[in-house]
């Protein structure tokens, strides 16, 4: 999946997801991508978040709006998308999965559940800052 | 110094995030600039896991999930399930701009999608074709099974709930003494 969040210089704010989903899913299966809250949740009163991963276990805890609503209580985007995770990883701990998470004043993080396999998380960022998109990395928890 | 804006993506899909950027620049939207990042995954299939020809599923078909929110007015558009649409974010886009409801689902969006003017074709290439023919010759696995005959970490299905014989074998059924010659 690329989940994708956006916001604009006027604060406004704009996510969304794309994906062709599970290999070798069961015909009729859709995961998280495609649900508002799961896949990806914007709100202009907190910031905005999209995740990534097995979406029939992501779409049982609904990460994104759960993402925003840390922020909207005041955790800064890292935060926010960690204990997305950690509320995750309690039911699944072997799940694989990632969120995105960005406020609207501009900062942005993310998180991942580490796996024998999956350490670390590429995600990109551009903004006014760079004078081009930039590849960062978070270690997983 | 302010950072804004801010293009953030999932995995290193840097062509996405230029193309959100680029519209940002040139006066597009925040949604504008989903739509179109997003889009440019789609066309160039990226990682296998965004548009046609990949993760085919268990008959070899390739589905689209998709969806676009406005964090402004509270707006969504999706679609899942989505079948012969190559721009499954267009289409979520469309359902966002053309209708009230928020998401929809299989063949129905797919015609959705055609009166929308998106094209319909098979979203199968080589690549996804020889996921799927490779998968049947491993027994069919991994698979999303379980509690099911045959064994689905052996065999490939079509797979029946265990007790599935025991209901419909006749010889259990209740009989109609009303019902006869």
């Amino acid at each position: 999946t690329i989940g994708m969040v956006v916001i604009h210089k006027t604060g406004h704010t704009a996510a969304g997801t794309s994906t062709n989903g599970l290999k070798f899913k069961i015909p009729g299966r859709v995961g998280d991508s495609p649900i508002p809250g799961a896949g990806a949740y914007a709100d202009d009163m907190a910031g905005a978040a999209a995740a990534t991963g097995d979406g029939d276990i992501l779409l049982r805890f609904l990460p994104s709006y759960q993402a925003v609503e840390y922020m909207r209580g005041g955790d800064d985007p890292a935060r926010a998308c960690q204990k997305v995770i950690s509320r995750i990883q309690k039911y699944y701990p072997k799940f694989f999965g990632a969120v995105i998470c960005a406020n609207v004043t501009g900062s942005y993080g993310a998180a991942c559940n580490r796996l024998p396999t999956f350490a670390q998380f590429s995600f990109m960022v551009y903004n006014s800052l760079h004078n081009q998109a930039i590849e960062e990395k978070v270690d997983c928890i | 110094s302010n950072p804004l804006p801010l293009v953030v993506n999932t995995w290193p899909f840097k062509n996405a995030t230029e193309a959100a950027w680029w519209t940002l620049v040139s006066g597009g939207s925040a949604l504008d600039a989903v739509e179109k990042g997003c889009a440019v995954c789609e066309k160039e299939q990226c990682g296998g896991t965004v548009g046609f020809g990949g993760s085919p599923d268990e008959v070899g078909e390739t589905t689209l999930d998709a969806m676009i929110m406005d964090g402004t007015a509270m707006d969504v558009g999706a679609v899942g399930g989505l079948r012969r649409i190559k721009n499954a974010i267009g289409v979520a886009r469309k359902v966002l701009e053309h209708t009230t409801h928020t998401l929809l689902v299989g063949d129905s969006a797919t015609k959705f999608a055609v009166s929308m003017g998106f094209t319909s074709e098979d979203l199968s290439t080589n690549t996804s074709r020889a996921l799927h023919s490779d998968w049947l010759s491993r027994s069919c696995q991994p698979n999303y099974w379980r509690n099911v005959i045959p064994d689905p970490s052996k065999y490939c299905g079509p797979y029946k709930p265990p007790d599935f014989l025991e209901q419909n074998n006749p010889a259990h059924k209740e009989v109609d003494i009303h019902s006869h010659d």
